[in-house]
């Protein structure tokens, strides 16, 4: 059990290795444990480091920055153990146009393993969907599903 | 476990039946602020086991049922998941099947049901059909709308969790 | 003491009325006591209605609704008591095309009194300033005012 | 008491001295992730007198301070503010000046010094001038990132709060 975890960790962070550069230019991140000692006890930390910048606590880190590091975190787990299907509702919310293209990109990848459901307002990602699902509500305060298609603008 | 299907009759903003047929690779669900999609991802934790109404946006499990402008509403809520199986995730008394159905409901009187298959069962028989697959209500894998920052602020035991599920 | 709160209160509840229908089609906000008999020691709720909607609680609001609500309350405020300066840090990042172009009207009805500065990455938004202020880091880690045009796309 | 210009040097990623002078009517602050757009706002607040840094999204004062990659840090952080006061809003000795100037500087040492037009004071002169304006450092007139929701979900008792300033 000692070992699974540990060993775990060591998967999860390489596969950091290889996705968080896809989300920044550069840097990178890993887990590690905040007591080695005990590793069954243990909770698990998160490291980030972006080029040029010293991150001494996560709290420093933009909106923006907060929340393509989670997104990188979940995506390298997703590539160890991938899940049968993810679902992010407006998880894009605070990212600027830059990095609403590398997400996409990156999204691209991870729906070759696993099935990627997407909340969104973004115009962008919409564009790179496979599908898309109208919700409406032509009736007051009643939901219904329509047939969107993305019209060339 | 890929999802095939969703169901929904009666949960949140969707009085009617409505049907929704997922495909591979990416699916992405758009609309107006307040439209409805939200509750989508609602209705979809709900099925999988999500017993915690504020993890639903609900202070008890009385507001997941459709309750219209007029007073109106309907005697029960309930969602039916239909996943693909082919690739036999599923524990092994079910390995071999190609689809699983999950259903819930919840009656206006506070009954609730769950069947896996058509056939009636206990909630943790859903739970346990999940487990390990990091599929589950609180899997990595449903990341709601506003918490995506979470995971980076998350305390050291909470991410412990997410790496267990992982394990 | 007490006469000035109530008053307040009823004056907010007026502007809320002015204001409401201007970001959703419809609908109304009002704020009240939830202890109508201690006024000194009351705090306050506020209530909102939607068209074809039953509100049980506010949490049942989506998050462009929620996110619209609070600004119309603001701004609602801002009305009765003009703070000499407003300062919105992306508060239009839930908010659907529709609602981004409903609240960019009222700005510019809230600059006729206040000074509104905003920080936003919506293009639509940054096409009704009238002044635009970038900031960039060409040298990493390192935060740089640059001026900006919007370029006609 | 429109913002008329900001001076930030040593505070968070601004190392060097930066100045940006604001217009009337719309203002809008752009740029990408991470280049610095909330640090300005965190300015603001600091400089009117915020105290918490949990609500500058700093542990302590001293992350305030610019820290560079090298390790590089200057001896200190100061903002200043020149205000415009031609409509007298504020407090009566101060009310005849065309501009008020607020600054606060912060030294390694945790030295701390407050100003008003140059002359030295303590936290509280710089709070009294921005007294019953709605324009303090915890007033409604400042929204931060991901917070707007809060004004729908806060507390009945802190919802009081917030009338009690506007009354
Ligand atoms: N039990 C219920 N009965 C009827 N309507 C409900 C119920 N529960 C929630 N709603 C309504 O559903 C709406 C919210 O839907 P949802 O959160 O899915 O919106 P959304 O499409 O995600 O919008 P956004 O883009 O703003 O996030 C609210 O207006 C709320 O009143
Ligand atoms: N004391 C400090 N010294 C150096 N850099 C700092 C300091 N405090 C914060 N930073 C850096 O400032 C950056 C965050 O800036 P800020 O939050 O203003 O970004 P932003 O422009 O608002 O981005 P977003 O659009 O993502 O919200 C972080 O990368 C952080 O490392
Ligand atoms: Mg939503
Ligand atoms: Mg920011």
């Amino acid at each position: 059990c000692r070992d699974r975890f540990k060993n775990t960790i060591e998967q999860i962070n390489s596969s950091l290795g290889k996705v968080f550069p896809l989300l920044f230019e550069g840097g990178s991140a890993r887990l590690g444990l905040d007591n080695p000692s005990e590793i069954l006890e243990s909770g698990v930390e998160f490291f980030v480091e972006l080029p040029g910048k010293r991150i001494r606590t996560l709290n420093l880190l933009s909106g923006g920055e907060k929340a393509l590091s989670a997104l990188a975190l979940i995506f390298a787990i997703f590539l160890i153990k991938p899940s049968p299907f993810c679902l992010l509702d407006e998880v894009d919310a605070s990212l600027d146009d830059a990095n609403i293209g590398r997400f996409s990109q990156l999204i691209r990848q991870i729906a070759r393993k696993s099935q990627v459901i997407l909340v969104t307002h973004n115009q962008n990602i919409m564009a790179t969907a496979d599908t898309l699902y109208g919700v409406t509500m032509e009736e007051k305060g009643i939901s219904k599903l329509i047939s969107v298609s993305l019209v060339q603008a | 476990m890929r999802l095939k299907r969703l169901t929904i009759s009666g949960f949140k903003s969707f009085p009617k039946r409505t049907s929704i047929t997922f495909s591979h690779g990416v699916s992405a669900i758009v609309g107006p602020n307040g439209s409805g999609k939200s509750n989508i991802v609602d209705a979809i934790r709900w099925v999988l086991g999500e017993q915690n109404p504020r993890l639903l946006r609900a202070r008890s499990m009385d507001d997941l049922i459709y309750h219209g402008h007029n007073g109106k509403a309907p005697g029960s809520a309930w969602v039916r998941l239909v996943l693909d199986n082919h690739e036999g995730m599923a524990p092994p008394e079910l390995a071999s099947i190609p689809e699983i159905e999950v259903e819930r409901i919840l009656f206006r009187n506070g009954d609730a049901k769950f069947r896996i298959n058509r056939k009636n069962c206990r909630l943790k028989a859903i739970r346990y059909l999940f487990l390990d697959t990091g599929a589950g209500a609180r899997a990595y894998s449903i990341i709601d709308q506003g918490q995506v920052g979470h995971f980076v602020g998350m305390l050291p035991r909470e991410r412990r969790e997410i790496v267990e599920e992982a394990a």
